[in-house]
């Protein structure tokens, strides 16, 4: 099926036997600053020639798409717990879909670049290289070009997401020959306007009963996040400051922010 | 605590050599996060409802969903910006607020505006929706890849 013979990834140490292909390797997105995206992809179980392609990013900035999404969320293998093999995950995502995963930008993983310079950088620097990323992509899997795609991800994946799709349809809209396929774009609490989401940091915590109803008032009548710019911090009262640091604190340490009823892993 | 196995079984050679990766040999170890990154903090606050604005404008549906027990990116601010968005672009609620189901209980509570923007909550999920409710995630994934609504009985 013309797919990289040197990208196949025949079996990975302690993995269960399974029926579907997988293939990871390097695209070059800059050669003359040695940047370089690390992939792996994952056909679907069933049918995968006729199933969609679905890109996943994580977030970050900067976090592992491959460690993130492929191995602790959607894809079809976690850990097991000495770390030395592979368990199967039975609700993988690519019982619905083909999976593609990168490390991007480079710098995260194993993407790398031989120019430091590249370090420095954000969304739109990310957005572009992954741009050229999924154009040479597609010259490694030719037969995903006119398959339909659906790009998803979470968290700051809320940036890169959108961003990259805008990409995309600019690439289309200028483009005489090929144009990306996008069915659907989806992302999973994904932060997309930080003087709202930062707010509904303490409404969550007021809602179920994390803060007191004192603080939490305190917060939503004293806090004006409307002008708020991270990293800088932005205009608020003592009131308001003093609140939200003993909201902190009673929230304390033993819950994890990101999943706030699960037990702390020791 | 899978993300100590995962750091341990991704820093072993082997696995490295079977996954064609670290052709360099990068002077530190894998990491979930990137530690090398100079990433630009001013990125953060751009507002990405225009750009989801134009991705629908393009006919392309956009979910948004929640995992209800996250407070790092909380369902609250994305259901907000997600009925803003729908303001904005003068769309009409094609489904109104309500539980979708799975397995014969509540999966989360969904809506749709103008058939094509849709905010999903998962019922029981953290951050990360896929590790933290498995069955539920694949099944709102899979509605989304098949273009079908969640099920609302």
């Amino acid at each position: 099926n013309g797919y990289p013979k040197e990208d196949l990834v025949e079996s990975l140490p302690g993995q269960p036997k399974v029926g579907f292909r997988q293939y990871a390797g390097y695209v070059d997105v800059d050669l003359k600053n040695g940047r370089s995206l690390f992939y792996y992809f994952v056909e679907a179980v069933k049918d995968p020639d006729h199933m969609p392609l679905t890109l996943w990013l994580n977030g970050g900035p900067g976090c592992s798409s491959i460690g993130g999404g492929a191995f602790t969320e959607l894809g079809p293998f976690y850990p097991k717990g000495d770390g030395r093999g592979l368990r199967r995950n039975s609700k993988s995502w690519n019982r619905a879909s083909n999976l593609l995963f990168v490390e991007s930008p480079a710098g995260v993983g194993w993407s790398y670049s031989n120019t430091t310079s590249d370090y420095d950088c954000g969304d739109d620097s990310t957005a572009r290289d992954m741009l050229t990323f999924m154009l040479k992509w597609y010259e490694k899997f030719p037969e995903f070009k006119s398959r339909d795609l659906f790009l998803t991800g979470e968290s700051y994946a809320g940036h890169y997401i959108p961003q990259f799709a805008v990409v995309l349809l600019d690439h289309n809209a200028h483009s005489t020959g090929f144009k990306f396929n996008i069915k659907g774009v989806a992302i999973g609490n994904p932060l997309l306007k930080l003087d709202r989401d930062i707010p509904a940091t303490y409404e969550f915590f007021w809602s179920h009963g994390m803060i007191s109803d004192e603080i939490g008032l305190a917060i939503m009548n004293d806090c004006n996040f409307e002008d708020y710019t991270y990293p800088s911090p932005h205009n608020a009262t003592d009131s308001c400051n003093n609140a939200i640091e003993e909201a902190n604190s009673i929230v304390g340490d033993y819950i994890n922010n990101y999943d706030v009823i699960l037990d702390v892993c020791y | 605590c899978m993300s100590y196995e995962r750091r341990f079984y991704f820093n072993l050679p082997e696995v490295q050599k079977a996954l064609h990766a670290n052709r360099t040999k990068l002077p530190y170890s894998w990491s979930m996060c990137s530690n090398v990154l100079n990433y630009s903090n001013d990125d953060g606050n751009i507002n990405m409802l225009p750009l989801l604005k134009r991705i629908i404008q393009n006919h392309i549906p956009v979910w948004i969903f929640s995992g209800d027990q996250d407070s790092v990116v909380p369902l609250l601010g994305s259901r907000t910006l997600v009925r803003e968005l729908a303001h904005d672009l003068h769309f009409n609620v094609t489904v109104p607020y309500g539980a979708w189901f799975h397995k014969h209980q509540v999966g989360g509570w969904v809506t749709e505006y103008g058939n094509i923007l849709t905010f999903a909550t998962v019922r029981g999920a953290a951050h990360m929706v896929p590790y933290a409710q498995p069955s539920r995630a694949l099944h709102l994934f899979s509605s989304f890849v098949r273009n079908r609504r969640l099920p609302n009985t």
